[in-house]
């Protein structure tokens, strides 16, 4: 699953996301991280997000939603927000992957919970990089 | 104007298991490199968020390294169903298909769903004929065809298990 999150200058957000499924999924299974709301989301008042992981897991927890909510109601912070979600709540359903987010300041939260993560980001403050989280 | 940013994520990858040499994880990084480079492009000339996450999702989804569009991994009877998303945070709209085939870039199928549709979710035959008015890209089975992504599947064709890229498997079951 491929994704990305951005915050332009007019503080706009938006996130996408893409992908392949699952090898041998069930024909007619849908349900990774592509679907609104489960593992994309995309609010001015709080953030972007686009996850990846196992699927399942992600629409039992509207888990991209879910990061938003906590913002909008609990007043966390993205990280605060992103870290609970990925580190907590989707872990107590048995869930695994992770998750990109923006918010309207532009800063930027990666959390994930399992090996292997492709990341790469690059904010207008000079803040890049292109890692493999192993 | 304010700060702007842009991250993307790759997903999750089975090189990782103690597979991954120099010069795959440089081609990796390339694309990496090259889909953020396109995305931070658009914003650093005051191009919109959506238009930046579409550009970064594009690159990846032509790279047969990861899983989506092009390098989408094998379902259970041999093809490639993909699914995107996309969604601006201002308005609020979102666009979104799955169960699609032998589309080139789902990602830009699914903006057009939400600019020129009046939904949000289009599957299957229904998402694909949509491409197709919209004119978009197709592309036959030999292009999504990689020998890695062949012999993943090969390996639990024909079980009822499936397999998330960075894990060996997972349980069919889910509540």
């Amino acid at each position: 699953t491929v994704g990305a999150v951005a915050c332009d200058r007019r503080s706009n957000l938006a996130a996408a996301t893409s992908t392949g499924g699952m090898t041998n999924k069930m024909i007619g299974r849908l349900g990774d991280s592509a679907v609104p709301g489960a593992g994309n989301y995309a609010n001015n008042k709080t953030c972007a997000v686009s996850c990846t992981g196992s699927g399942e897991y992600f629409l039992r927890g509207v888990v991209a939603y879910d990061v938003s909510c906590l913002m909008e109601m609990k007043n966390m912070t993205l990280q605060e927000a992103a870290e609970e979600v990925i580190q907590r709540r989707i872990l107590e359903i048995g869930g695994d992957g992770g998750l990109i987010a923006v918010d309207a300041e532009a800063n930027i939260s990666l959390p994930f919970n399992t090996e292997g993560m492709y990341r790469a980001f690059q904010t207008s403050d000079g803040v890049a990089g292109v890692k493999i989280y192993k | 104007m304010a700060r702007f940013a842009i991250a993307l994520h790759g997903g999750a990858g089975t090189l990782i298991k103690g597979n991954m040499t120099p010069d795959k994880e440089k081609a990796y990084k390339k694309v990496l490199s090259e889909a953020l480079q396109k995305g931070y492009t658009v914003l650093e000339n005051d191009g919109a968020a959506v238009d930046a996450v579409q550009e970064a999702v594009m690159c990846m989804e032509d790279s047969a390294l990861f899983n989506a569009g092009k390098g989408s991994v094998f379902s259970a009877n041999g093809t490639h169903e993909m699914e995107a998303a996309i969604m601006e945070g201002k308005t609020r709209k979102a666009g979104a298909v799955a169960l699609l085939t032998g589309i080139k870039n789902p990602i830009s199928v699914a903006r057009d769903v939400m600019e020129k549709s009046q939904h949000v979710f289009l599957l299957g035959q229904g998402a694909l004929e949509f491409a197709k008015s919209m004119d978009h890209v197709l592309q036959d089975s030999k292009y999504f065809y990689d020998e890695f992504r062949y012999q993943q599947w090969q390996e639990i064709k024909g079980s009822s298990q499936f397999q998330l890229d960075h894990s060996k498997s997972k349980n069919s079951k889910f509540g």
